[in-house]
């Protein structure tokens, strides 16, 4: 159980505090606005309205004694960067903040933040590709350097064996999962798939690769 | 080549307009404010101001004859579904729409829109599970029901092959890349790792499975 702090709670700030407080953790929700706070009431452990600028503020609703404090303020930059100054100073050791503007992260990091996210950015990025090609299902990318793709299984792989299709010499790519209809409505997953198992019509195909493969295979698809 | 019509270019819109412009596609930008249309008129290929919600206006730019409509409207619940509406009475086939309510997503989903997205959501998921604890470095849910987390190798992996370690029989998990920084400061990312490979310190594990997998691998980090 760790404890955290979400310092704005709009969409995204909202949605921080909801998904940590079911993963577990104790969360207290900040927001200048009441309708804000009192719309996590009863989801969050604590729900709080102050202005996160104001350091008295902080300290009296205890955010000191957190662990990791979330920063989700976006139209209002000015405010954005002062709480997370705020923070440091009261001695918040790990402090993520969402950035709106390639300007405002580069701001940020000089602060000291441990780690900041850019949401609409990334999830437009993802959307993008899987729309951009009619193969792609889906798409992540990964900081590492890989990303994974889910495409439609091409007919040349239907009812062969993972075997004789050889995609990892021929493609570089790495066949990780195979989604399937089953018959009665359902969908079943095999994740990491023997050399044995047949590919057959419907199947969606996750593969993990550099994007530059991913994006010859799309080539082959087409 | 494809076509592609981007609708409202607050922060999502615009970086799905650039993202898939930077993928090669044509994409037609439209938004009701002067200036969220001249920041991409650069960038994109048609930038147009006019109201979505006017379908002589979206006629006279084109819009019909695009093959997927992006519509990322989310103050104006009202706009959004006009607009989703109005694409769909001039016969534009594939519409993906952002939604900012659980309600606002269902009722977009009647109106038969092909992909309903969340960005904050879905990226609050993300982030709140890679900071939920201390182990997970980042984290993706995929559709298909597995995901991906990233955790530092623990001491007891260090000095030991894949094939000693028996990952997947162990805790049900493949490991599916192994990120470790390289001498002079570089990282270096092996893909899909054979069995002689041996852990280090300060590698990073890409491991995939179920998210119970997942969290047991994480009660063992701890
Ligand atoms: N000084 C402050 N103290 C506390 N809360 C604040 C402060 N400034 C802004 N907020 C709150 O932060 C929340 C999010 O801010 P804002 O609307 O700027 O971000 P956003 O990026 O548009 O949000 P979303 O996550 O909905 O995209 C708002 O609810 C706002 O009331
Ligand atoms: N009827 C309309 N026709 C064209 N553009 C519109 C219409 N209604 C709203 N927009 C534009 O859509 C854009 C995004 O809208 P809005 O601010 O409601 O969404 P948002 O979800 O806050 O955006 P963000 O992607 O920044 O989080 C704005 O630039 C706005 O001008």
């Amino acid at each position: 159980k760790r404890q955290f702090a979400v310092i704005g709670l709009g969409r995204f700030g909202a949605a921080m505090a909801t998904t940590l407080t079911t993963l577990g953790h104790e969360v207290v929700g900040i927001d200048a606005r009441d309708d804000a706070v009192q719309a996590l009431a009863d989801t969050i452990e604590q729900a709080v309205q102050l202005d996160a600028t104001d350091v008295k503020a902080l300290r009296a609703a205890g955010v000191q004694n957190v662990e990791v404090a979330v920063v989700s303020i976006g139209e209002n930059i000015e405010a954005s960067l002062l709480v997370v100054m705020q923070l440091r100073e009261i001695g918040v050791k790990a402090i993520v903040a969402k950035a709106v503007t390639p300007i405002h992260g580069r701001i940020l990091e000089k602060l000291g933040v441990t780690r900041v996210v850019f949401p609409e950015r990334e999830m437009a990025i993802r959307l993008a590709h899987s729309l951009a090609s009619r193969n792609v299902l889906d798409y992540v990318e990964f900081s590492a350097g890989f990303s994974i793709a889910e495409v439609p299984a091409p007919e040349a792989f239907v009812g062969r064996t993972l075997r004789q299709l050889e995609i990892r010499p021929r493609f570089g790519l790495t066949l990780i999962a195979v989604r399937r209809q089953v018959p009665g409505g359902g969908e079943e997953t095999t994740v990491a798939p023997g050399a044995d198992e047949v590919i057959r019509t419907g199947d969606r195909l996750a593969l993990l690769g550099s994007q530059a493969q991913i994006e010859k295979l799309d080539d082959l698809l087409r």
